[in-house]
């Protein structure tokens, strides 16, 4: 399978997951400074995408979770706009 | 399946495409034969048409590009993004991009551009991401060997739900009735098997709609209609195995797997190959078999393979292996079932015995040996 970014780093998973969640699932920007009440807007979507994609609903960057992030995939965002 | 909110997809069932341009990764006469073979999978099953233009503006504009490519969705370079396209309307809808700073390919190093195609199609028809692992239309890029592609139900159910279901019959591959004359003869030199099973000191052979069943060796094989044994279990079955100590026969297909206990099919049936341990990667099982002699199960899939722990219920770890590792003189493996203590592998129209013991292939057979022809 093709080469894909480092993995096992904290800092770089999230990036990461934040640019993915942006692109397929219309993350706004700015989310990790938000500091509305509520669960967060990232962990949401990452709910969002874990549930779409059949993967165990926790919220969290899991390793099963980023696995599927790394995959090549379409780009077409997978939430409506 | 899900199309895309407020899109009822095209409202004319002749649609015109156009390749603009042509990535260097492949000859261009495999490019247009890739494309042409994408749209065939749509069109098997709905009534829609595809006539390819050379000039002027068509429905469906096919281009390669890299990077920015003026519709705001820029490419990302190498994997992440490969392809995407539009939902049907005028202008850029329905066309489809390609990402040409990916290798594309008409085999399975790189992308291969037909799978990649078949899924931008299905979009630029009006079929949105699907949530069920093995459709076609699940966001990520997964090889299939393309001589073996089948839409999956659930992109069959997505599309038909905008189109209807193609009105002139498909090129008959097998016919409703198991005894019509042109049902596929297991007498055919070149018949392959999709599964193989034993069920009860039966063997099943699983073939598109239908199964042909061995009672005993000395006895005449019968075909049937899958459908008529077992209502609620798919055609076109991938992997099956039987586990005697709990007098159950596990069918496959795509990600998820349907369980035969005793002559049923359970009411929990189907379930997810996740569920098994299988990481979100696969997304089909080739083959499976239960082997007496290691007390395992083995799940082959392309190249690899699992071994499963029926006692504790989890795949063992250090897994997926090479398949050649363990079977020496195979890579890939199409259909098996255990007799007689050997193991018994179909890959393309070659059957391989196998003794576990000796770790080696003892016998190369006919793929219809079992079967009195």
């Amino acid at each position: 399978f093709p080469a894909e970014p480092p993995r096992g780093n904290e800092e770089n998973d999230a990036k990461f997951a934040e640019e993915y969640l942006k692109r397929y699932y219309n993350l706004q920007n700015n989310v990790r400074q938000s500091r509305k009440k509520g669960e967060n807007p990232l962990t949401l979507k990452i709910k969002e995408m874990q549930q779409f994609l059949g993967l165990k609903v926790t919220g969290k960057l899991d390793s099963e979770t980023m696995e599927v992030m790394h995959q090549p995939r379409c780009g077409f965002v997978d939430a409506g706009e | 399946f899900n199309i895309f909110p407020g899109n009822k997809g095209w409202n004319k069932k002749e649609l015109t495409y156009r390749i603009l341009n042509y990535t260097p990764d492949m000859l261009q006469s495999e490019v247009d034969y890739a494309i042409q073979r994408a749209f065939k999978v749509w069109s098997d099953v709905t009534p829609l048409t595809f006539t390819r233009i050379y000039s002027g503006v068509s429905d469906i504009e096919i281009s390669f590009a890299a990077q920015v490519h003026n519709d705001y969705y820029p490419f990302d370079g190498p994997h992440g993004t490969l392809a995407h396209a539009f939902a049907p309307s005028s202008g850029i809808g329905g066309d489809a991009h390609f990402d040409e700073d990916e290798t594309w390919t008409s085999g399975s190093n790189g992308y291969n551009l037909f799978i990649v195609a078949a899924h931008e199609f299905g979009h630029s028809l009006g079929l949105f991401h699907s949530s069920d692992p093995s459709a076609l239309m699940y966001p990520t890029y997964h090889f299939t060997e393309p001589s073996e592609f089948r839409l999956p139900e659930d992109d069959v159910n997505g599309i038909q739900s905008l189109y209807g279901a193609r009105t002139a019959p498909e090129e008959p591959t097998v016919p409703e009735k198991p005894n019509d004359p042109s049902t596929p003869s297991t007498c055919l030199p070149n018949i392959t098997f999709d599964a193989v099973t034993t069920l009860r000191g039966e063997i099943i052979f699983f073939k598109e709609k239908t199964f042909w069943r061995q009672i005993s060796q000395n006895s005449e094989v019968e075909q049937h209609l899958i459908s008529t044994f077992w209502p609620t279990l798919p055609n076109h079955i991938q992997a099956a195995y039987e586990f005697q100590d709990r007098d159950q026969v596990l069918a496959f297909k795509g990600a998820k797997y349907w369980v035969i206990s005793g002559y049923e099919v359970t009411e929990d049936s189907p379930k997810s190959i996740y569920d098994l341990g299988f990481p979100r990667t696969v997304r089909k099982v080739d083959a499976a078999v239960y082997d007496d002699n290691s007390r395992k199960t083995y799940f082959f899939v392309n190249d690899n393979y699992w071994s499963y722990d029926e006692q504790k219920q989890s795949m063992d770890s250090g897994f997926p292996k090479k398949i050649v590792d363990r079977f020496p003189g195979l890579t890939k493996i199409r259909a098996a079932f255990q007799k007689d203590g050997f193991l018994y592998f179909f890959d393309g129209h070659h059957q391989y015995e196998f003794s576990s013991a000796k770790r080696r292939v003892t016998r190369l057979l006919k793929n219809n040996s079992w079967i009195k022809c």
